[in-house]
């Protein structure tokens, strides 16, 4: 879905600021 | 570390984990900071801890990803790791390897941020490392790519060739400017603060003082539109102080006031000074200056019983100043400098011939002594005779010094060559 589609790019472009 | 995001009221919420980002996108935020910050408090670029990504908002409804990634190999740069339409234009990210937030890096980060933004001619209100973008809802390229600040540093290269057009003002007349009247004449909903700090910048640099700058930007933000926003005048206050806490008071930046008033604006700083010791050579030539038109006054002789320091303080400089003035002055041959010995315990008397004046007072005198009438063979008479004196001054003290010249000139100039001898 496009809602799990922009989490993955937000996860992207997070990765390491934000913890699981 | 922890972004923030927003919904449209721009307020910020804070976030740490990917789950809480989860959560509030479902329920309906609508922003985010791509660069991550120290604290859940404050959104602010000194706050900022990670830069994550580059990006660059397009404000063309009618771009598409191919002028994007056209542009990118006509510029020499990497393609965006991720486009998403919004509604106004595009929103392109270049994922950085992510970047502790040092001044350092911070200061290159923002020159690429501008640099990248103005080599798409997007958004320059966007450009800020603390910027708050939309959450991606339509992906049209998302590419797992990481790259580092130093692949877009050809961008930097002819950043300092970028043209300037026009309507240039000396700095300190900023205010007076057509473009700046302009943006004190009120701005628009979204470029209120950058406006502001603008603003703020060109009235520090007038010699404003705070309270001042702030009464005049309070009265200025009620010129502005309302929107649907107001702009607070704690907002303003905030952004005032931000610009009278910079260490150095700086002019605004002339891209800014093109960019916000839309008009071509640019100026030159007349008071600029060349770098390693600043303000050294202006210091030298004024000291020169008044220095020369101190012996001037004392018609192009001056005879004194002062000291260095004395004399350096009755023009209001420094001793080592005036030492390095006098000595420029005797090298380039200006200058003659005698010191005669007045006698025991009355100290010495220091005379100062500019050069020019030596001539022109030995062509006087010639005349009026009536030797050659003043031409150039009177003029070297004297200096024969003051030549022969100095070899019997050598003679009787031993003392060879060729100060003495100008001391027996001025002697000769005034009594007959048989007194002096």
């Amino acid at each position: 879905s496009p809602q799990e589609k922009a989490l993955e790019a937000l996860r992207f472009l997070l990765d390491g600021s934000l913890t699981e | 570390a922890w972004c923030f995001v927003a919904n449209k009221s721009f307020r910020p919420l804070p976030v740490r984990t990917f789950a809480t980002l989860e959560k509030l996108i479902d329920a309906g935020m609508i922003y985010f900071t791509p660069n991550a910050f120290f604290s859940r408090k404050a959104k602010t670029t000194d706050a900022l801890r990670w830069l994550n990504a580059l990006y660059i908002d397009i404000d063309d409804p009618a771009a598409t990803v191919s002028d994007v990634l056209d542009r990118c190999a006509e510029l020499n740069l990497p393609p965006p790791s991720l486009i998403v339409k919004t509604q106004h234009g595009l929103h392109c990210y270049w994922k950085i390897k992510r970047v502790r937030a040092t001044e350092r890096a911070l200061k290159l980060y923002s020159r690429l941020l501008r640099a990248l933004t103005k080599a798409f001619d997007a958004d320059l209100r966007a450009a800020t490392a603390e910027r708050f973008l939309r959450i991606p809802r339509v992906i049209l390229h998302f590419d797992r790519a990481e790259y580092e600040l130093k692949d877009f540093f050809s961008l930097l290269e002819d950043e300092t060739l970028s043209a300037q057009s026009g309507g240039r003002v000396v700095a300190r007349g900023i205010l007076d400017h057509p473009a700046v009247k302009k943006l004190l004449g009120g701005v628009s909903e979204h470029s209120r603060n950058h406006a502001c700090f603008t603003l703020a910048r060109a009235f520090r640099y007038c010699g404003y003082s705070y309270a001042e700058t702030l009464q005049e930007l309070l009265r200025w933000n009620r010129r502005n539109d309302r929107g649907s926003d107001p702009h607070r005048d704690s907002e303003v206050r905030a952004t005032v102080k931000s610009a009278y806490n910079e260490k150095q008071i700086r002019p605004p930046a002339a891209s800014w006031i093109r960019e916000l008033s839309g008009m071509p604006f640019s100026y030159r700083i007349f008071e600029k000074r060349g770098g390693g010791k600043p303000g050294r050579p202006r210091k030298i030539e004024e000291t020169r200056e008044k220095f020369i038109a101190t012996i001037q006054a004392a018609g192009g002789t001056l005879t004194t019983c002062d000291s260095r320091k004395k004399l350096a303080a009755q023009l209001g400089v420094s001793e080592r100043t005036l030492n390095s003035v006098v000595a420029a002055l005797i090298a380039e041959g200006s200058l003659t400098v005698s010191t005669t010995r007045l006698g025991r315990g009355k100290g010495t008397e220091t005379t100062y011939t500019i050069a020019s004046q030596l001539e022109a007072a030995c062509s006087e005198s010639c005349k009026a002594i009536g030797r050659g009438g003043g031409s150039e063979s009177g003029m070297r008479q004297v200096l024969e005779d003051a030549i022969e004196c100095c070899f019997k001054f050598s003679d009787v003290t031993g003392r060879n010094h060729g100060k003495d010249l100008a001391f027996s000139v001025k002697l000769l100039l005034r009594y007959r060559k048989k007194y002096v001898l």
